[in-house]
Formats: C-alpha cells, sequence, structure tokens
C-alpha cells in the first residue's frame, strides 16, 4: 500500500511553479492505477514522490508504512531496488549500454549471478518483441523500442510495484495491446501497479483513476465537467 | 509536392537492419498525410529521409522537382532552413536556451530581425499553451511541455511543408485536440502536412495514410488484414 499525506511540491529554481499541493491519496496493495490529467499539471511529479526518487517540499510518502520522507538516502536507495520498478516518460536508457546490459542493471544489486541475469534479461526482452535487438545500444533503436527496454529494465528485479511513467506514448495501438497484458499478468501475480497515462485503453483497465489538475487532486464527479 | 522513387536504408554499424526497403510514394502539395505502423518498422527513418535529415542507402527523394539526394550538404541545409519545420520524435531542444530561444534559433536563418523573432516565438508559444513558460529551460518542463515548444519550433520559419513525428505522444486528449485544431490551420493556409502517428485521432484528419510495415508500404487492403 502507497499513501501520501499533504504531498506538496515546490520548484523554486527562478521560476517558481507549484507542481503539486496538498496531494493525499492511497493506493491499496495489489491494485492497478493510472494518473492521468492535462499536461504540464503535475503527474510525472507525483509519480516521482511517491517512487522516491524525488523530495517533497511537504507532506510525506508512505510504502508499506515505511515513510519515504524520514528514511536516509541510503535506506530509500535499498527500498527502491527491492520493490520497485520505474519505467520513466524519456526512459532513461544509458547510451553506452546495450538493450542487455540496460536492463541487467536492474537486477546488480539483487545478489543474482552474471549468467542468470542474462537470461532473464533476454526472457524480458523477448516478452516485449525486442528478441531481435539484444545487442543494440539506444541509438540504433526506435522510438518505441528504447520504451520497451525501459519496461523490460523495470520488470527485471521482479518488483512488488511497478511505477510507469506514459509507457505507451510511443506504442503503435498492438504493442500497447501487448503491454496492456504484460501488464494484466504483472498485476494479476499480486503485484501493484501506477501508471501515468494519457490513453484511454490504459485507463479502461485501472481500478482506481487519480486525476491531477494544476497540481491537485480531482475528485470524481469534477472530472465529468471539463 | 514530395516523392520518393525506390527508397531504401540499411543500417549496417555491427547490426544489419533493413529500416526501408524500395519505398515508392506520392505526398501531394498541400496534403494532410499520416505515416502509421508498428513500433520499429521504418516511420521515423521514412520521415527524416523526406525531410533530407539523412541520406538513403539507395533511392531517390524528391522536394518540389529538386532532388535532394543529389545537392550539396549546404544547398539541403538552405532548402531545410526555408521549406521544412520539422518535429522531432524526441523534439531535440537545446537543453542550455529557455523556451523562446529555442523557438527563435529556427528562425535565425530567415533575416527576420532579432526583435521580430522573439514577438513571433512568444505568439507561438501562447498557442501551444506555453505562455507563462517562455523563459523556462527544458528540463523545468513536463514532457507534454517540451513537446509543444517543439512545435511551435517546427512553425516558426512558416514552412510550406511541416514534418512531424509523433507530436502527441506526451499530449493527454484535450491538448491533442487543440494541436490538432492548430495543424487543421496551418493545413487550410495551404500548408503540406506530414505526420507519423500512432493515434486514430490524429488519423482521422488525413487524406492519405502512408502504412509502413517491415520498411515497407503496404497498400490499402492489407491494412485490414492485421
Ligand atoms: N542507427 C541505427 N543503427 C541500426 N539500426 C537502426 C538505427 N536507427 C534505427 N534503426 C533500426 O531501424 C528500424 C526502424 O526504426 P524507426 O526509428 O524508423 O522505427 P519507427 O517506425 O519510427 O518506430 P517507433 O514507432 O517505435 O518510433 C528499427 O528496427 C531500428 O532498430
Ligand atoms: N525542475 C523544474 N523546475 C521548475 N518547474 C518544473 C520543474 N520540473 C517540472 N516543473 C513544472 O512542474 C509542473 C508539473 O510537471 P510534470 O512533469 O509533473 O507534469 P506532467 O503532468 O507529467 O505533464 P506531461 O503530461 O506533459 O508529462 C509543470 O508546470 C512543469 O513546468
Ligand atoms: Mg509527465
Ligand atoms: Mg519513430
Amino acid at each position: 500500500i502507497i499513501r501520501t499525506e499533504k504531498l506538496t511540491k515546490v520548484y523554486d529554481s527562478g521560476y517558481r511553479t507549484v507542481a503539486l499541493q496538498q496531494v493525499d491519496l492511497q493506493i491499496p496493495k495489489g491494485s492497478l492505477s493510472c494518473i492521468m490529467g492535462p499536461s504540464g499539471h503535475g503527474k510525472s511529479t507525483l509519480l516521482h514522490l511517491i517512487g522516491g526518487l524525488d523530495r517533497p517540499s511537504s507532506g510525506k510518502v508512505f510504502l508499506d508504512d515505511v515513510e519515504l520522507t524520514a528514511v536516509t538516502a541510503d535506506r530509500l536507495t535499498e527500498i527502491r531496488a527491492r520493490k520497485l520498478g520505474f519505467v520513466f516518460q524519456f526512459f532513461n536508457l544509458l547510451p553506452v549500454l546495450t538493450a542487455l546490459e540496460n536492463v541487467q542493471v536492474a537486477m546488480m544489486l539483487a545478489g543474482i549471478s552474471k549468467r542468470e541475469q542474462e537470461e532473464r534479461a533476454a526472457e524480458l526482452l523477448k516478452l516485449v518483441g525486442l528478441e531481435d535487438k539484444l545487442r543494440a545500444r539506444p541509438n540504433q533503436l526506435s522510438g518505441g523500442q528504447r520504451q520497451r527496454v525501459a519496461i523490460a529494465r523495470a520488470l527485471a528485479n521482479d518488483p512488488e510495484i511497478l511505477l510507469m511513467d506514459e509507457p505507451s506514448g510511443n506504442l503503435d495501438s498492438r504493442s500497447e495491446a501487448e503491454l496492456l497484458e504484460q501488464i494484466g499478468k504483472v498485476n494479476a501475480q499480486g503485484k501493484t501497479v501506477v501508471i501515468v497515462t494519457h490513453s484511454e485503453k490504459v485507463a479502461e483497465m485501472a481500478q482506481q483513476i487519480i486525476y491531477i489538475r494544476d497540481g491537485q487532486l480531482v475528485l470524481g464527479k469534477e472530472i465529468k465537467e471539463q
């Protein structure tokens, strides 16, 4: 279970922007939630705070009763490595590594043998349709292929919680359907999934829609008016 | 009008991939075309070759009867600066420049005064809903905001031909609808528009759908079978 209390993020690097204000939400264990809302209104910011990749200006984030906003940086790194898989909106692949190596990197802290890492990475890349591209580097891959490497990497350490920022933004409808099938399986195994998305197809799978406008949580009935 | 003859692109940097083979197509002046097809099958490659941003392995590209594949690099740069606006799949914004400056850069070769550049850039950014972000740098912008800066930049030199690689991949449905409205207006002014897209909404506006699978042009009736 993921929980936030009065989560607030203000950027002030010469340009003051209130990206998130007073967000209170609950994500039950094993659920599939979608974060939706207009461009620039705080969705990626929220996902990064939930995943402990960034610190809020004020407010708290709880992951399985551990207050992420109160632990040390080392403890945070260890929790993320063990429990979280993150797909970034722009992938953040390492340009000098191959697709296979990019996926293996996510398994480094988990005590898996190098041989087993390679096998598992190859398996995951096959799952997302990239078996012919194992040794390709990101600049030799199409936009959607890079996105799929990022997805494979997020699944690599078999995380309890999968956080995905617009995972099908660069995928055609068939690749998106295949991805949704994979996500459905992962969720059926009991994993908690949170997806930022603009896609109606992805939203159809959600048990909960978290709607963010102007950095604030918008409740059910207000969405219909927009 | 844009025309290609037996357009072929093979990548061979240690990983041989036939990205495009023998593509023959025609894009009438003032039309709106969409390039669609599965992820990794050659759409971005095709758009880059049409826009003279890359050279084919064999075959020809004609832009208004000028053979892009035969002219000098300087002439190609001049044609692109005068006639083309390009939106990249991953934007290619300059990280050290603000949103305003990124849009102004596209006007540098067109002999427009600096003052006029600033006014026009501000106008275009306002058009895509970014009037509050003129002095923000790309790393201070959300994914969809960066995409919109890239779109404003492509419109900056008032190009005859607008080439866009998945321009709404990071936009919510409302921002996408606003973008489509803008594209409709640009097309109504007589500009030729070619859009790589996975979006059905964008495809609905097209007079021609160019379907690419496995690097080859797929004709109308074959699409329905997939
Ligand atoms: N520099 C390169 N070296 C080797 N192969 C490459 C290179 N660039 C692209 N490719 C390959 O060319 C093929 C076509 O890529 P392209 O980017 O045109 O696909 P796309 O249709 O735009 O895909 P997407 O919808 O995912 O963006 C892919 O298989 C890709 O791996
Ligand atoms: N480092 C930063 N400095 C200043 N402002 C920032 C910074 N990062 C993000 N912002 C601002 O915070 C707001 C929310 O950004 P965020 O990336 O969360 O939006 P988003 O909902 O994910 O948008 P999109 O759908 O376009 O990806 C935006 O107005 C953005 O300009
Ligand atoms: Mg975002
Ligand atoms: Mg592409």
